[in-house]
């Protein structure tokens, strides 16, 4: 563990958190894109399938358990408990447009051909492509609500921060992962044009607004 | 440089 790699976990959970809060404090998901959470679900799903047979440490448990049922929880309260707040006029990406050429890839490129192995690897591609619907539905309704960029905020921050974790490792553990690394570098470049915005405007008390 | 054993990330 390293420091970079634990800012980043504690960046991502913190985003789960500020989206849960900000769903279940004001009983609406009005500008959160449902297909984006729905991704972030399988992503866990698929990547965490090893959670009960392959023990690395109480960290690694909890930390895996509290995304999965964090990331069900988002989706149980988008598309049941406030689906009348569910914007879905706004949230129209295409998601198999995302999930059938990563899954094809995971296929192709991946460290070896065994389920496990393909299903890590297809979390990993999609990982890196799903808060597209997000950004997608932003740019559509052309703002987002302030929590909801600082959600978007940490969610962009935490894998730019494993970028350099994996530098870290890179340098002082003598490993690295090329699959990891490129889709985390694709993940981190589509978030560059929101943290532009969210640095020149939300930090200074503008809102959001996409030149629409 | 090994590959590919950092399962231990989330």
């Amino acid at each position: 563990m390293n420091i970079f790699r634990f800012l980043g976990d504690i960046s991502h959970l913190s985003a789960i958190i500020i989206l849960l809060l900000k769903i279940w404090k004001s009983r609406s998901c009005a500008g959160i894109s449902g297909k984006s959470q729905l991704l972030f679900a399988i992503v866990f799903t698929t990547r965490y399938l090893d959670l009960f047979t392959n023990f690395i440490s109480f960290y690694n448990t909890s930390m895996k358990v509290v995304y999965v049922a964090s990331s069900y929880a988002t989706v149980w309260m988008i598309y049941s408990k406030f689906k009348a707040t569910y914007d879905g006029n706004h949230d129209t990406f295409r998601v198999e447009f995302l999930i059938v050429p990563t899954a094809i890839l995971s296929f192709l490129v991946n460290h070896d051909f065994t389920p496990l192995e393909i299903l890590w690897t297809f979390s990993i591609y999609l990982e890196s492509v799903a808060i597209l619907p997000q950004l997608f539905m932003v740019s559509k309704t052309g703002e987002a609500e302030t929590i909801t960029s600082h959600y978007l905020f940490a969610l962009g921050i935490y894998r730019t921060l494993y970028l350099f974790n994996w530098i870290w490792r890179y340098q002082f553990e003598e490993f690295f992962d090329l699959i990891a690394i490129v889709a985390g570098l694709v993940q981190t470049v589509l978030y560059c044009d929101f943290f532009y915005l969210y640095i020149t405007k939300v930090l200074k008390g503008k809102k959001l607004s996409l030149p629409a | 440089k090994r590959e590919n054993c950092h399962k231990d990330e989330l």
